[in-house]
């Protein structure tokens, strides 16, 4: 799976995800990816969201709307993603990631797999990482 | 306001023969959609220029790099939102398609719907002039020979995935 979510000059936000599925997944079986909410969402009040992870974990607790949610409750866009992250683990033992930008331009991605390849640009910093807590900085 | 884009290439145990071609990519990803932004594009353009870059990665199961299903098809799924008017359009199960988030566009941009699927989101793809390309253009080696070992060792490997969190999207 693959994803994207921006904010551009005049605080628009979008969200984008794509995936070819799981090798030898039943035929007709649709993860979380292509489904607004669970694989993607977003909102110009509070941000974009795009997911990667076990589809059928993401469906039943609709991950990207909840991290939206949890935005708009309060949290950062870091706090949103570890704390939606966290009760999908706790409630369907399921596992993934997600990429997050504010409306304001705030930062956020987490997983809790074993890795997530993730790269992030603002101000013109490039920010990347693939391994729990790793974050480079520098340019392509 | 300062644009931003985060870019993922997918989060599961991604094998170490893969490791540096994913971070590379989402590297380029990032780059691509900034430039769109800096040159004042949109954020729904920025998303889509990343993300049909990522599908054109076979070092990705979206778009080239496909995987197979138990019938030994590619069977591919995206979506794309915008956050002003939540306007959003999305494809599953669609075959032959080298870019699906483009598909999934032209859902949110020209129809009343949000979600095409299957054949229905194939006949409207040819509507829209997107051509079918062979499945061997989407799918590689690698995944061919994965799908192989799968089905041949099918209820083992299912256990081993498992562990190795790789049944994962």
């Amino acid at each position: 799976t693959v994803g994207a979510v921006a904010v551009d000059s005049n605080g628009n936000v979008a969200c984008a995800t794509s995936t070819g599925g799981i090798t030898a997944k039943m035929a007709g079986r649709v993860g979380d990816s292509p489904l607004i909410g669970s694989g993607g969402y977003c909102d110009n009040d509070v941000g974009a969201v795009s997911c990667t992870g076990h589809g059928e974990s993401i469906l039943k607790v609709c991950l990207a709307r909840h991290i939206i949610q949890l935005m708009a409750d309060g949290h950062t866009a870091q706090q949103g993603v570890e704390a939606a992250l966290t009760s999908m683990s706790r409630k369907v033992q399921g596992t993934g990631g997600a990429v997050v930008v504010s409306n304001k331009g705030e930062l956020g991605m987490h997983f809790n797999t074993e890795r997530m390849a993730w790269a992030a640009m603002r101000n013109g910093d490039l920010k990347w990482g693939l391994n729990p807590g790793e974050e480079g900085i520098g340019v392509l | 306001m300062l644009p931003a884009i985060v870019i993922h290439g997918g989060a599961w145990a991604i094998p170490d023969n893969l490791a540096e071609a994913s971070v590379l990519a989402v590297k380029e990803a990032a780059q691509r959609g900034y430039e769109i932004l800096q040159g004042g594009g949109s954020a729904l353009d920025a998303v889509e220029a990343a993300v049909i870059l990522l599908e054109d990665n076979p070092a990705f199961d979206a778009g080239t790099g496909a995987v197979l299903n138990e019938d030994g098809e590619v069977e591919l799924d995206a979506m794309i939102m915008e956050g002003k008017s939540l306007a959003a359009g999305g494809v599953c199960c669609v075959k032959n398609i080298k870019n699906p988030v483009q598909l999934a566009r032209l859902v949110m941009e020209n129809t009343d719907h949000v979600l095409l699927s299957g054949q229905g989101a194939n006949t409207f793809a040819k509507s829209q002039g997107i051509e079918e390309v062979p499945v061997e253009i989407l799918v590689t080696e690698e995944s061919k020979r994965e799908w192989e070992t799968y089905m041949q060792f099918r209820k083992t490997v299912k256990v081993l995935f498992r562990e190795r969190q790789s049944d994962h999207d």
